[in-house]
């Protein structure tokens, strides 16, 4: 399973800060990140989600948040998970339908706000779910946070992997460390045939380059499609065998 | 066909800009505009494409282009493939593995000159291959380019058409035109039988909702994701039966 994976010295020390990116979009970012969390308290760790994906923030949706906070006060005050997943998005700033029109410097300040003023219970894990590519809230965590953890999200095909290890530069610029790569729709498991849909070992091949580990090797199933809409994350509330994915 | 839902109008105009926008990343935005170009050129329209994702750009790739422009001169023209599109991109300012790290504001230059100061032949449509989201790339060019069109590219899935819907938003805000919408990895053809392994028809509840045309329902197809990684689209290179999806 991909926390297995995750080195012993990450379950121990205070609050591990693990940034989860993409170069691409819809690699399954979001996904894991929210698989990744229900998974972790699945196994009594306390967690903590900053979905710091400001155009594209979908964390609520998938940990089952949805209501904005009330009031200034609560504003900065996390949401619970009925599992306990302390949340906070750009989700609960904005309206339902209302895009988030906000350039550069006002989003850097924005995350600065996320990261110091809110009212984090403590936590052994901070996932920060970043937006794809290398714009300015990615630069904002890394140039914040020296000691967060790099986990990069990919699919199989050339164009996401391409754009992958881009992203993977920045761990070398800020001297963040590479956690490793997750292969995610690696591929369609069609009654016991497996179709690379994708193509094949692209995550692998991405972290050879990278002379990091592959974390895990996740397909495309229906069921983590339908628990990230429906906020019920497999790595919770999947069969036993999903579960053993996360 | 998509290329037939476009209105008459766009056909006969100057050049019409046709902004390819999306809200998460992922969702065959780039695969889109690439095999949209390719099948415009095909029925003897004159292409340009601007690969405006910054971060993520793939365009190149996708078209079959990759080599960089050489010298300074060159650097402002764009690089035509083999059937004649004109492509200019981000890629081509960057050596290959490393990120690009622009802040906003020079986010906003570096648009501004890519559509001031390119050297384009005639072309009968620009098309625009925007970062997903609404941030300062989409607004530059929503600003700058008063008469663009917008295409709204979503996979199945509500995290996807969430979003989608407010990238929708920008059209009313900027008074810009909404074309249509298109859902792409709408359903796999397994032996005859359509698994929806992202969900039904989410492209068109959100075509609905906005209250504008679905333009097309394109299947998740091994052949137009390799033609992506290939830079052989399938609207050029496919069979009959794949041609005519674009
Ligand atoms: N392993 C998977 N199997 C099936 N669908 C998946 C899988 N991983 C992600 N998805 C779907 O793909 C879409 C994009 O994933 P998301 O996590 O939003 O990507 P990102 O955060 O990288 O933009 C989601 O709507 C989700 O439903
Ligand atoms: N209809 C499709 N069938 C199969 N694969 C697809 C399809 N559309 C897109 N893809 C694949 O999905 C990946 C993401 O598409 P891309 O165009 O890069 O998305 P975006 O530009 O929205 O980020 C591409 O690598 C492409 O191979």
């Amino acid at each position: 399973s991909l926390i297995s994976q995750l080195p012993d010295s990450i379950s121990s020390f205070a609050t591990r800060c693990i940034a989860i990116c993409s170069g691409k979009g819809g690699v399954g970012k979001s996904t894991i990140t929210a698989n990744l969390a229900a998974g972790l308290t699945l196994v009594g760790r306390r967690v903590a989600v900053l979905d710091a994906d400001v155009y594209g923030f979908s964390i609520p949706r998938m940990l089952g948040v949805s209501a904005q906070p009330s009031g200034p006060r609560a504003r900065l005050e996390p949401q619970l998970t009925a599992s306990g997943i302390q949340v906070m998005s750009m989700g609960f700033f904005v309206s339902d339908n209302q895009p988030v029109i906000w350039r550069g410097p006002l989003l850097h300040k924005a995350i600065q706000q996320f990261l110091t003023d809110t009212i984090w219970q403590p936590a052994d894990f901070l996932l920060l779910d970043l937006p794809p590519g290398t714009g300015d809230v990615t630069l904002t965590i890394a140039q914040s946070l020296p000691n967060a953890e790099l986990l990069i999200i990919t699919t199989p095909q050339l164009t996401a992997t391409d754009v992958a290890g881009r992203v993977a530069q920045l761990a070398n610029r800020y001297r963040l460390r590479l956690l490793g790569v997750v292969e995610n729709m690696a591929f369609l498991n069609d009654s016991g045939q497996r179709q690379y849909i994708f193509g094949k070992d692209g995550g692998k091949r991405l972290a050879e380059s990278l002379n990091t580990p592959l974390l895990a090797q996740i397909p495309i199933l229906e069921t983590v499609c339908h628990g990230a809409d429906s906020g019920q994350p497999v790595a919770q509330f999947g069969s036993h065998s999903e579960r053993s994915l996360f």
